[in-house]
């Protein structure tokens, strides 16, 4: 069979797209002294054929895209995921009146890829 | 309905950073409570430009491991005036619940910090500091010596300023985790170059040579505990 080529414009290629989590949104504004919110950012975006070496493929989603440009109905794109997450601090109030300064990891999308 | 929804997934998220619940708004805190200085300026160097080269489960201000930072507070009560074994001391229960770390976090640190909030009318004063554990429950007629280690006996120079003391108490706070094991610490404070009727303002009704800062207690004890969850906290990453 031959590859189907899907057109893909730059905009809806996977990458990392910024959001914004505003802790007054969520309803824990109350508790967390700091920060009030943060740039957690998500991915989003097309992981097309063929894959370029910006999109971070693995030699898995190099060759489930190679199917899928063949079989689009049969097998689906590979996902855009974060690839590079990184940690924040959070300031808070616990339920025996403490205050805590905790780290906490994987809260924050540096860098999305093809898995 | 919308709430209820949103309510599962909120407390496998909360779960997840080691919280049972969403926390009790900050509002209804006690009056008078803060944030400890030291805990804003390491959630701001956290946020700082050079955070990336630090390591988020190592705290460097006490040079541990760890990435939870408690201020436990005290729960003990002042016992003002006359102590049962020094009649001229101040004496204060302190008790730490070192229930709220969870089972999973291994504890690094525990660092009691004891601040004095006296105002001073005349001259320069000095505290004599004595620090006990509690070994056991004692019967009311017991001798009260027999219930308590000694952990700390120094001399503390008041200033004009709060002035603070600070003990490590790791192994001490190991054991509070266990249930049951957890009596406390007995504080006496002995003025030493006071005349001995200037001993009374610590037995209530008296006129106060060392007058207490009116909005502060006389002692205030925070137990700096830090943890690491093991769980959280992998190793080969670095923090944004």
């Amino acid at each position: 069979r031959s590859a189907v080529h899907l057109p893909v414009t730059p905009s809806n290629v996977c990458k990392a797209r910024r959001l914004y989590i505003d802790f007054k949104d969520v309803g824990w504004q109350d508790w967390i002294i700091a920060p009030q919110g943060y740039m957690a950012n998500y991915c989003h975006g097309e992981c097309p054929f063929p894959l370029s070496e910006s999109l971070n493929g693995t030699n898995h989603a190099i060759l489930q895209t190679l199917v899928h440009s063949l079989d689009p109905h049969g097998t689906p794109q590979p996902c855009c995921v974060p690839i590079h997450l990184s940690p924040i601090s959070m300031l808070y109030y616990d339920n025996n009146d403490n205050v805590v300064l905790r780290h906490y990891q994987d809260m924050v999308v540096d860098e999305c890829g093809c898995r | 309905s919308r709430v209820e929804e949103a309510k599962s997934p909120e407390r496998l998220f909360l779960g997840s950073l080691g919280l049972s619940g969403r926390p009790r708004p900050a509002g209804s805190q006690q009056p008078g409570r803060h944030v400890p200085s030291a805990l804003w300026r390491m959630f701001r160097r956290s946020e700082g430009d050079h955070a990336e080269e630090s390591d988020p489960c190592t705290v460097s201000e006490y040079g541990v491991r760890g990435n939870i930072i408690r201020y436990v507070q005290d729960q003990g009560r002042l016992v003002s005036g006359w102590s049962s074994s020094c009649r001229a001391c101040l004496e204060k229960q302190l008790y730490f619940n070192m229930s709220v770390l969870q089972p999973v976090e291994l504890l690094s640190l525990a660092q009691l910090e004891i601040t004095f909030h006296w105002k001073l009318l005349q001259g320069p004063r000095a505290l004599s500091v004595s620090l006990y554990q509690v070994i056991r429950a004692t019967l009311r007629g017991a001798d009260p010596q027999a219930g308590r280690r000694l952990l700390l006996s120094q001399s503390v120079r008041l200033q004009h300023e709060p002035t603070s003391v600070a003990v490590d108490l790791t192994a001490l706070a190991e054991g509070w985790r266990k249930p049951g094991r957890n009596y406390g610490l007995l504080l006496e404070l002995l003025p030493l170059d006071a005349e001995p009727e200037e001993l009374l303002p610590f037995h209530p009704g008296n006129s106060l040579p060392l007058e207490p800062a009116s909005a502060l207690p006389l002692v205030q004890a925070s137990l700096v505990a830090v943890s690491l969850n093991p769980h959280q906290c992998r190793s080969g990453r670095r923090r944004r």
